[in-house]
């Protein structure tokens, strides 16, 4: 696995948290937020799709390239409270890219 | 501004 390219996952709001940890964000090393672990029993891990060192390039449909990490967390932070959706699209990619 | 530095913030969702 891992040869592909970005990958679209949707994370149901299955459960009452997201259950994801994520680093980094613009202006530094990691300039995009990366997933630094998955929380058993969140909604990410009932997923099953994302996994610990995977990119975020987008959420729903928001590019978070560019962002800082408050910024990056604030958009994660909304999508998942929101009642707008019952999910969460993530466009995640493998590798740290340059994108 | 100096380079910010926010390697080891992490937030929790």
């Amino acid at each position: 696995s891992g040869q592909s390219g970005p990958t679209l996952v949707r994370v149901s709001k299955s459960a009452n948290t997201l259950g994801i940890a994520v680093e980094g964000g613009a202006n530094t090393r990691q300039p995009l937020p990366r997933i630094a672990s998955i929380q058993k029993g969140g909604s990410a891990h009932l997923c099953g799709q994302l996994r610990v060192g995977q990119v975020i390039l987008e959420v729903n449909g928001m590019s978070l390239k560019g962002m800082e990490h408050r910024d990056a967390a604030r958009v994660i932070a909304e999508a998942f409270k929101t009642k707008e959706k019952d999910y969460i699209d993530f466009l995640i990619a493998d590798f740290n890219v340059a994108l | 501004s100096p380079p910010k530095e926010y390697e080891d913030e992490v937030t929790f969702f």
